[in-house]
């Protein structure tokens, strides 16, 4: 485990810790995408398959349980919880994320890592990842104003990414050796897509002013 | 399998 590597698992751990401390403490959704969850239920459930048959340490195991638990938590709070969910912001979340489901598992079948139900599964969780925040960042667009949990959980959620594309770099060099298309593609357009996001991220925070997203 | 070694990632 590299120092990339463990950044970026602890930004996503952060990330996520955010959000539940934003929709525990002021009993509210308002501005996070149901669907974005959604997708990242799907996501880690379609990946982790792994748990079954394969380990590679406590930590592994451990992480992926979170993972897999903090995302049905937060799906559960936004579409059951008696007041949260009456704070989904549901007519800005309109983004069609079932077309992103369909597209991710026709690529997946088309360009698997390799021709098994579990890889071809692993293969659709890497590719639904790259683009599950899309609906989240369709909603901020669409928000009049967002609030600082939610920013900054948006902004540490690509962080999260970007470490991990240092976190590749670094274990081509030293470990592994072998390009990784699939992750490594789907990475780079998963970072991409919060370019704009992380401008205007950082543009706010050094001017001290609200973030917002230009429509 | 190219990739299977680095699957200890999250």
């Amino acid at each position: 485990m590299n120092v990339f590597r463990l950044a970026g698992d602890m930004t996503h751990l952060l990330s996520i810790v955010v959000l539940l401390l934003k929709i525990r403490t002021t009993k509210s959704c308002a501005g996070i995408s149901l669907k974005t969850q959604e997708l990242y239920v799907l996501v880690f459930l379609t990946r982790y398959l792994d748990l079954f048959t394969r380990y590679f340490s406590v930590y592994n195991v451990l992480m992926k349980l979170i993972f897999i638990g903090t995302s049905v938590a937060i799906f559960w709070y936004m579409r059951y919880h008696k007041v949260v969910k009456q704070t989904y912001s549901k007519d800005l979340d309109s983004f069609r994320h079932y077309h992103l489901i369909l597209g991710c598992f026709l690529m997946a079948l088309l360009i698997p890592f390799d021709f098994s139900v579990t890889e071809v599964l692993w293969t659709f969780s890497i590719y639904l990842e790259a683009v599950a925040i899309l609906p989240q960042l369709v909603l901020l667009q669409k928000s009049r104003n967002i609030d600082n949990l939610t920013g900054n959980y948006v902004f540490l959620l690509g962080a999260y990414r970007a470490l991990y594309l240092l976190n590749w770099i670094y274990r081509f060099f030293t470990e592994i050796h072998k390009i990784r298309w699939i992750p490594w593609i789907s990475g780079l357009v998963q970072t991409a897509l919060y370019a704009d996001f992380f401008y205007y991220y950082i543009q706010s925070w050094r001017k001290h002013e609200e973030l917002k997203l230009p429509a | 399998k190219s990739d299977g070694i680095s699957k200890d990632e999250l």
